[in-house]
């Protein structure tokens, strides 16, 4: 069975740090969040959790901009870790590691 | 995951794909389409999961569509070094950067062709016209390979799914084969978004671990279609 994906709109006029919080207003926060750590504990070795954790919080070191302050927004909004907003973003890539 | 690009007899390009990842009783419930709009208009579209900022899926309006699948991805310390010490882009950053400002086809496959990335990827792009179709397997600092399309010489399709194309995949994990059979089953006469959606809905190519499935032509960008799969 199938089902149509819902449609949301991104404004790229808008702030990086604003522009998805539309898009997370459609969801229970409690709900991503829980979602979140799971996808992280699933995917993510716990070792590499620990070790990319605290370097994914030096955000503006690594990661260019709008990425960094999209990140940061949606962050900032739900009351995350921006490391755990980092890893959650990078999961192909440290699946890899 | 499987991604197909297509030439009809026309000449149309079509451009579907099926995402595979764990974790899908939870990314089915946040999987969207994002309209990224810029001064009123959509500037580009794509598929993703709420709080992933990144594109594997993804449509430049008239100019090309875009999607990624999975390549194994070597040593883990060197994807490391290539993250924190050359700054390389993430795999699904670029496919959304690359959205974002190339103009057309051409320059969109140069782009995500040589760009340095953390880890290993395939890219597949289509454009809008005859031709316009393209399998990029990368590495972190390039190309591996580039496949085009080749309708004139029966090439009027290109299936890829996780492995090298001049590689045959593992029998455990054979998804070409069943998509390369329906393809054929379908003809280049047949071909569309429906049927397209048809081929990607045939067992194995559609399995357990699919998330969605969007079919696309950036010919035809209203068209752009996700649909979120149950098993």
């Amino acid at each position: 069975s199938a089902g149509a994906a819902p449609l949301c709109n991104v404004s790229l006029d808008s702030d990086p740090d604003l522009r998805w919080l539309p898009v997370l207003q459609r969801f229970e926060p409690e709900l991503l969040l829980h979602f979140f750590t799971r996808v992280i504990d699933e995917t993510i070795p716990k070792w590499v959790h620990a070790i990319i954790r605290p370097l994914a919080e030096e955000l503006e070191f690594f990661v260019p901009q709008p990425f960094a302050g999209e990140i940061q927004g949606m962050c900032n909004a739900l009351g995350m870790s921006v490391g755990d907003g980092i890893l959650l973003n990078l999961a192909y890539e440290a699946t890899a590691f | 995951c499987t991604s197909i690009v297509a030439q009809d007899y026309k000449g149309n390009i079509y451009h579907g794909r099926n995402l595979d990842y764990d974790t899908g009783d939870i990314l089915r419930k946040i999987t969207i389409d994002v309209q990224f709009i810029k001064n009123g208009q959509v500037a580009y579209k794509g598929t993703t999961f709420c709080g992933y900022v990144g594109l594997w899926t993804g449509q430049s309006p008239h100019k090309f569509t875009v999607s990624g699948n999975e390549r194994d991805a070597g040593a883990w310390w060197e994807n490391a070094v290539a993250a924190f010490l050359n700054r390389n882009y993430p795999v699904s950053w670029l496919i959304r950067d690359t959205l974002s400002k190339s103009e057309d086809f051409q320059s969109a496959v140069f782009k995500l062709a040589g760009t340095p990335i953390i880890a290993d990827v395939y890219y597949i792009v289509g454009g809008t016209v005859a031709k316009e179709g393209v399998v990029i397997t990368r590495n972190r600092e390039g190309p591996a390979d580039i496949w085009p399309l080749d309708p004139l010489d029966g090439g009027w399709f290109h299936v890829e799914t996780n492995y090298d194309h001049w590689t045959s995949p593992p029998p455990f994990d054979d998804r070409r084969t069943p998509a390369i059979r329906a393809l054929n089953a379908t003809g280049q006469h047949n071909i569309n978004f429906d049927t397209l959606f048809q081929v990607l809905s045939v067992k194995p190519v559609l399995n357990n671990y699919t998330i969605y499935t969007t079919v696309m032509s950036a010919a035809f960008p209203d068209k752009y279609t996700t649909w979120i799969r149950t098993p």
